[in-house]
């Protein structure tokens, strides 16, 4: 369809009929301005003698200093699909990078499934790909992060809690593992936005508002912590591609009485995420009963 | 409890701390792939056996348990590839859910015809949709398959640490016409 609007029930996704990114998103009776995009950092290259020479590598991510991510695309091909039961905004972003956005008719959710690879290898440095949200957020140098899929630690950008921080390396350093969950909260709207994943990533909020993943890289110089080798996997003698999910939240950020509070809702993804139902597939059956 | 040790022994060496980290040479991890396969193939034909009793009520165990209804995983739906629903006219689904309270699954079949008729264990047709699969996916280098669109349906209300089977029908070109 010829349109840059989906929604179903009480969730639904806006994209800038322009660019064909996404602009907005509605959930939990809130609607968001949410912008995204996929960047790169360059990784750093050097002769590993000093720390300030290191590469970046398998062991460190370590992007070119005082760079700032490079944006994949400006502009996305966008193709829209909808169903009764899901709707989806299928983008392409360059040759290397894709996206499939769903809404589904029972899951108060948005679906962001990435495809990125095979990642180019001609340049002499690496590229770190990421995925980045931008809202109109106050977040106050604050966001969460889960630890180990279990409790959410609060991250004070550019700060350690017990001792006074200076960064060297101001985007690594604020870099923290996500597990299954990425939050941040603006208190002034009560309002919580939180992204979730299907498999253990690194994560940041590097500005007030934003949300950033790492989804993929390739690291073309060791980095002579012990591999030996650069960070450039091959499968069927390309690059390899990486394809998983991202489910955006939003919603209220306190319990609100009879209602099921946005953390609540996360959790349940989470868990539907991590012990996923199976699917199997058999022949046939001629016995009717069967099914029953 | 033979057939989980191969996967128990992957899990032991996946512990080892360039496996958690992804710091482990190239044909390394190609090993470790190799090692993990290995156990999850195992794996599978305790899934077999146990859901096909269940489903089947017939008691498979002993020396040489047969599975009366082999259960097969696709493990090419990362990218959007399965040789059984691609090539079968008629299917049947299994969706099992881990989980001790009731889920919805939306189930995603990369299929080769024009139109499928989905019944639920009631007997009742459900609400299908073809959806197209992107570009991208069908260039992933290694993907072998024919399939343009994806099947999808909701497994709704999966039962607690239990199952339901759907069935998969190809409409033919009549039907297609008729309706």
């Amino acid at each position: 369809e010829d349109v840059t609007e989906l929604k179903s029930g009480g969730v639904g996704v806006v994209l800038d009929p322009n660019t064909g990114l996404l602009q907005e998103v509605i959930l939990n009776g809130q609607t968001v301005k949410v912008a995204q995009e996929f960047l790169y950092y360059e990784g750093f290259v050097g002769d590993n003698e000093e720390p300030k020479n290191r590469s970046s590598g398998a062991y460190i991510f370590r992007p070119v200093p005082d760079k700032d991510a490079v944006v994949v695309a400006e502009k996305a091909q966008v193709k829209i699909f909808r169903g009764t039961i899901v709707a989806e905004a299928q983008q392409i972003f360059n040759e290397w990078v894709s996206q499939t956005i769903r809404i589904y008719d029972q899951e108060n959710l948005i679906e962001f499934e990435w495809l990125v690879g095979p990642i180019p290898n001609q340049d002499a440095n690496g590229k770190e790909v990421i995925t980045r949200f931008t809202t109109d957020f106050a977040t106050k140098s604050t966001f969460y992060t889960d630890s180990n899929g279990r409790e959410m630690l609060k991250r004070v950008r550019n700060s350690r809690p017990t001792w006074n921080l200076t960064l060297e390396e101001p985007v690594a350093g604020n870099y923290y593992p996500i597990t299954s969950k990425l939050s941040i909260v603006d208190d002034s709207r009560d309002l919580q936005l939180s992204l979730l994943t299907d498999r253990a990533q690194g994560g940041s909020s590097l500005k007030d508002g934003q949300l950033e993943m790492m989804i993929h890289r390739n690291c073309l110089h060791d980095d002579a912590f012990g591999v030996g080798e650069a960070l450039d996997e091959i499968a069927f003698d390309k690059g390899l591609v990486a394809r998983g999910s991202h489910f955006l939240v939003v919603g209220p950020h306190t319990n609100k009485t009879g209602e099921i509070s946005t953390t609540a809702q996360e959790r349940d993804i989470a868990q539907r995420k991590v012990l996923d139902a199976w699917v199997l597939i058999s022949p046939a059956y001629n016995d009717s009963s069967y099914l029953s | 409890w033979v057939d989980l040790n191969a996967l128990r022994e992957a899990m032991g060496v996946m512990q080892h701390h360039d496996a958690i980290t992804g710091t482990e040479k190239q044909h390394v991890a190609e090993d470790y792939a190799r090692i993990l396969q290995g156990g999850i193939d195992e794996c599978q034909f305790i899934v077999n056996s146990a859901l096909s009793e269940i489903i089947t009520g017939e008691n498979n165990t002993g020396d040489n348990p047969t599975p009366k209804l082999p259960l097969n995983s696709c493990w090419w739906t990362n990218v959007s590839s399965c040789s059984f629903s691609e090539n079968q006219d008629e299917f049947v689904v299994t969706v099992y859910n881990p989980l001790s309270r009731p889920v919805t699954k939306y189930v995603r079949l990369p299929v080769l015809g024009q139109a499928y008729e989905v019944q639920d264990p009631a007997g009742t047709s459900l609400v299908v949709e073809l959806i197209p699969i992107p570009e991208p996916v069908l260039k992933i280098p290694g993907r072998q398959s024919e399939a343009k669109v994806e099947l999808v349906f909701k497994a709704a209300d999966l039962p607690p640490l239990g199952f339901k089977s759907y069935s998969v029908k190809k409409k033919s070109g009549n039907e297609i016409l008729k309706e």
